[in-house]
Parts: structure tokens; C-alpha cells; sequence
């Protein structure tokens, strides 16, 4: 497939969560990461749309946009890692697992690995308090019963962030 | 600035 130039990021996630992949495509997913390091406001447009695609009621859909925004955190680096780690996003992954909102409607697959992520992140991620914090809640909430097991892959090593775009 | 003002608004969902 011929790398396209100047692809937005709207258009490289609509290609890694394509309902129709028949597995997950991971020249569009790094090229997800990829154009987020390129550009000034990458990490916070990607957190949006990630969030939207996330909550997708197709759940092919979601779980490719749970692998894209695990890519993310590996590739993106701080920058990504900052805009995660707010209740604007987090509140997102919260709706998908409560069933206060979204919760009832989604899948358990969608569910269990949001949860995953979460906790890693609290693990590998302590500079990041609110995610301890959405994570802590969900326990005492009783969505959470107990920390999930974390596949070895899971391990979020970050990666050094890129070369800011400005000072 | 803009970010701080962000910080302040940056609220966990009510559950």
C-alpha cells in the first residue's frame, strides 16, 4: 500500500478502525502515531477522536481503536501520555465501563480491556494522578472488582518523546 | 494561561 502524504489523522484512524479490516492493520495504526508526532495539536485531536471511536457501539471498531490508543502510549511519548491523563479523555473510557452510562451497552471484550489499559497505566505511568484517580474510582464503584492480570506485552515502556515543535 | 485554566476546568465525571 503506498504511503499517502499529508493524510490527516481522522483519515489514518478511520483506516486502522475500519469495521471491515479483517485483522488489524498496523501500517495505519503507526501511521496514526506517526502523523500525531508530525503535528503541533496531534496528541490532543488524536485523544478525541480515539475517544469517539472507542465508544463505537460496532465493537470491531472499538477494539481496534483500544490497540491504536495502546500503539499510542508506546509511540507518541509525553505528549500523548498528558493528554490521556486527563478527565477530558479518561471520562470517555469511564462512560464505556459505567453503567451510569455506556456501560450496559457495551461489550465485556471492549470493557475488560479498557480496564487493562487503565491499570497499566496507573503502574507505568505514576506521574499521572488523575489516572490513578479514575481508576481508583472505578473500584470503589465496584465496576472495578479487582486489578485486572497485565499481559507481558502490556508492559508500557514509553518511549523518549519526540522533538518538541516548539519550545 | 490557557493551560491553567484548562487544569482548573478538568473535572472527573460525577458518578
Amino acid at each position: 500500500m503506498a504511503e499517502a502524504e499529508g493524510e490527516s489523522l481522522e483519515s489514518w484512524l478511520n483506516k486502522a478502525t475500519n469495521p471491515s479490516n479483517r485483522q488489524e492493520d498496523w501500517e495505519y495504526i503507526i501511521g496514526f502515531c506517526d502523523q500525531i508526532n508530525k503535528e503541533l495539536e496531534g496528541p490532543q485531536i488524536a485523544v478525541r477522536l480515539l475517544a469517539h471511536k472507542i465508544q463505537s457501539p460496532q465493537e470491531w471498531e472499538a477494539v481496534q481503536a483500544l490497540t491504536v490508543l495502546e500503539a499510542c502510549m508506546k509511540n507518541c511519548g509525553r505528549r500523548l501520555h498528558n493528554e490521556v491523563g486527563k478527565f477530558r479523555f479518561l471520562n470517555e473510557l469511564i462512560k464505556v465501563v459505567s453503567p451510569k452510562y455506556f456501560g450496559d451497552r457495551v461489550s465485556e471484550k471492549v470493557k475488560t480491556k479498557v480496564i487493562e489499559l487503565l491499570f497499566s497505566w496507573t503502574l507505568a505511568l505514576p506521574e499521572e494522578a488523575k489516572i490513578k484517580d479514575a481508576y481508583h474510582m472505578l473500584k470503589r464503584q465496584g465496576i472495578v472488582q479487582s486489578d485486572p492480570p497485565i499481559p507481558m506485552d502490556r508492559t508500557l515502556i514509553p518511549s523518549p518523546p519526540p522533538r518538541p515543535k516548539n519550545p | 494561561l490557557g493551560e491553567e485554566s484548562e487544569e482548573r476546568d478538568d473535572h472527573l465525571l460525577p458518578m
